[in-house]
């Protein structure tokens, strides 16, 4: 463990923290992609099946539970108990163009053909891309509440110093996971352009409104 | 090196 990969842990436990109590507090789902949050709890559970198989620590597993449990939680709020302020008008990506090449890609590029391996591939892949329903639907709906926007940054943000992670322990233990990495970058770069509208409106009191 | 098979990130 090292000081990057702890932030970023945070950072993505804070992310999961805002949006749901986003949408307890204000018991309101508007704006909030149900796509991407089904992605995510796909994501959570191909990846986590090794709870059921390998015993790392008790920091290890207790996060994935964290993790599984509001994953859940949110898209059971989003579908079921706030399903009435769903805006499904606006959240329209088509996943299956997502999962079903991912899928393939899964099956093709992994470190070992196992199931738990290629599951666990599916799962990082899937993770890379589980955002875009969640952009897709602001840049249609033209805005997106802050609350929402401090979720996307830290979000945006565990992955980042997750890519920090990497290169620390590439340094000191010589571990690098080129299928991790190669898809933490493509995730980080997709939150470029909404890092440059939350550092250049949000952090200056202003609304997030597209197009700028 | 390989990655290790067991993967210790979340």
């Amino acid at each position: 463990m090292n000081i990057f990969r702890l932030t970023g842990d945070l950072s993505h436990l804070a992310a999961i923290i805002i949006l749901l109590l986003k949408i307890w507090k204000t018991r309101s789902c508007a704006g909030i992609s149900g796509k991407s949050q089904i992605l995510f709890a796909l994501v959570f559970t191909t990846r986590y099946l090794d709870l059921l198989t390998s015993f790392i620590s008790l920091y290890n597993t207790s996060m994935k539970f964290i993790y599984i449990g509001c994953a859940y939680a949110t898209v059971y709020m989003i579908y079921a108990k706030f399903k009435a302020t769903y805006d499904g008008n606006h959240d329209t990506f088509r996943v299956e163009f997502l999962v079903v090449p991912i899928g393939g890609l899964a099956f093709l590029v992994n470190h070992d053909f196992s199931p738990l391996e290629i599951l666990w591939t599916f799962s990082i892949y899937l993770e890379s891309v589980a955002i875009l329903p969640q952009l897709f639907m602001i840049s249609k709906t033209g805005e997106a509440e802050t609350i929402t926007t401090h979720y996307l940054f830290f979000l945006g943000l565990y992955r980042a110093l997750y890519l920090m992670n990497w290169i620390w322990r590439f340094y000191f233990e010589g571990f690098f996971d080129m299928i991790a990495i190669v898809a933490g970058v493509v995730q980080t770069i997709l939150y470029c352009d909404f890092f440059y509208l939350y550092v250049t409106k949000v952090l200056k009191g202003k609304k997030l409104s597209l197009p700028a | 090196s390989a990655p290790p098979l067991r993967h210790d990130e979340l």
